[in-house]
């Protein structure tokens, strides 16, 4: 074997591509493009039961452009020659780029063969990563123009690997609505698997006084490290937070360094994991104009206010006003353009963004243009895949 | 414009276009960027261990120098995906080499 797998791919084998932005020079119309790239996606439908359907609008599994130098991904492009393409691994979206100032041909020696590059490039949208066998499609170097490229056997055991061998007839099936659901992930190791994996929805979270970020699940919690759960977590919300029950609805830590966490009608405040004297107390007396039982508790990043979500609407509280929540409260969610209703917490991370929990996905907003962050793979996104290291 | 030679990126001698190259491919993604500084690394010694991974991954003699040969393969127009992934990328991160929340 030496091919490699990234460790996602398509759940789905009809897959749908569209190619947003044609290159701006060269030789090739854009019929002759849309040729090229069709029997690129072609070499890796031969082995497999994948289909690919090209569209002219609307979201699609596969987004193809032609682009130039910084192009918002963070790995611009360096002109002719250098990098020709990249492209995304399904779990990061499977969009495919070119660099558009290559001089791409087609049938022929010169320039740079589109063919030959894009049907390397979708092997990455399919879930491959590079081989170190020079003659597999795969190989990360450029091998010039061939008639027609194919895989070798190091790329059809790979591919075969994800998307299983290529049946004697394909049942017609009917184009899938992509979703986040489209995307499987690999499982690791046993040892990385949690309850979080199995059912991603949370009570709550926060980033204690310690910079230590919890999730609170049932009756246990986690402890977040850098890309996954910390060893020996889950533990016992009893064992380790006096006199905080299960289950709790929704959690924050202030500028104080207090963390107070809410459910029903009570909050408790605690310095890290040290109840504070005298907790719990009634919400509506620390937390005066703030209904009961909320969803959601955070500090805003955009503004250093504390926020309360709850079913449609948001409470804006300011400890230093008052009344602490103006009259104007509550207000929709649909204000947080891109948030839904009913989240089940938010969170004011390390790195300045908050982000927004709900049923298993998240959410990361942009502070500036306020609303969800216009990333690739765009949100919501998993959160046992981004968070939890499932 | 098809004839024209690209200017190349990795030049010999230049151990730190060399590292560029090996970082931005993923091959120096096990290097803790806390406790390393890359002037360490900025020596034929310190990119040996790189460059041999390099080099076997491209199916070529393995010995860790950065010889004329290296440099002409470093320079081969290319797919811009990095070749180890021992750390994910992050599609959408500043910080490309790391897959983490930050």
């Amino acid at each position: 074997k030496r091919f490699a797998l990234q460790g996602s791919r398509w759940k789905v084998k009809d897959l749908t591509y569209r190619i947003s932005k044609y290159p701006t020079s060269g030789q090739m119309t854009k019929q002759d493009v849309d040729g090229e790239i069709k029997k690129a996606l072609d070499v890796w439908t031969d082995h497999t039961d994948l289909t690919f359907t090209q569209k002219r609008s609307g979201r699609v599994h596969i987004d193809i452009s032609f682009l130039e130098g910084e192009h918002g991904d963070g790995d611009p492009f360096d002109g002719s020659g250098g990098t020709l393409a990249h492209a995304f691994f399904p779990v990061f979206g499977g969009d495919a780029h070119f660099d558009d100032k290559e001089f791409w041909t087609m049938e022929s020696f010169r320039g740079t063969n589109l063919l030959q590059t894009a049907a390397h490039e979708f092997g990455h949208s399919l879930g491959l990563s590079h081989s170190d066998d020079n003659d597999a499609l795969m190989a990360p170097f450029y091998r010039g123009f061939e008639v027609k490229p194919s895989l070798n056997d190091d790329d059809i055991k790979a591919i075969q690997a994800l998307y299983g061998v290529k049946s004697s007839s394909n049942l017609a099936s009917s184009l899938n609505e992509i979703s986040s659901n489209e995307i499987e992930f690999d499982r690791r190791d046993s040892e990385t698997n949690h309850i979080l994996c199995n059912d991603a929805r949370i009570d709550a979270i926060f980033t204690a006084l310690d910079n230590s970020t919890y999730v609170f699940k049932g009756q246990e919690y986690f402890k977040l490290v850098d890309d996954s759960i910390a060893d020996g977590y889950p533990r016992k919300i009893s064992s380790d937070w006096s006199g905080l029950p299960s289950n709790i609805d929704a959690a924050f830590t202030w500028k104080n360094g207090k963390t107070y966490i809410f459910k029903g009608s009570q909050y408790w405040r605690y310095t890290n994991k040290n109840k504070d004297s005298g907790y719990p107390k009634p919400i509506s007396k620390g937390f005066d104009g703030i209904p009961n039982s909320v969803d959601a508790a955070f500090v805003w990043s955009g503004n250093g206010l504390i926020y309360f979500f709850k079913n449609g609407d948001y409470y804006r509280f300011n400890p230093e006003e008052r009344p602490p929540v103006k009259e104007t409260y509550p207000k929709p969610i649909s204000n947080w353009e891109g948030i839904p209703d009913n989240i089940d917490d938010a969170l004011k991370y390390t790195n300045g963004f908050t982000y927004f929990f709900k049923d298993g996905n998240y959410w990361r907003f942009d502070d500036k243009a306020f609303k969800v962050d216009q990333a690739n793979p765009a949100f919501p996104r998993p959160a046992s895949f981004w968070w939890f290291g499932c | 414009p098809s004839n024209a030679m690209p200017i190349p990126h990795v030049k010999e001698n230049s151990l730190t276009s060399a590292m560029m190259y090996l970082m931005k491919y993923g091959y120096m993604d096990d290097m803790d960027h806390h406790h390393h500084r890359s002037e360490n690394l900025l020596s034929q010694d310190g990119l040996k261990k790189y460059i041999m991974e390099f080099q076997a991954f491209a199916g070529m003699n393995v010995t860790g120098e950065l010889d004329s040969d290296t440099v002409k393969m470093m320079n081969m127009p290319r797919c811009g995906v990095k070749d180890k992934l021992g750390m994910k990328m992050d599609a959408d991160s500043h910080q490309v080499h790391h897959h983490s929340r930050s």
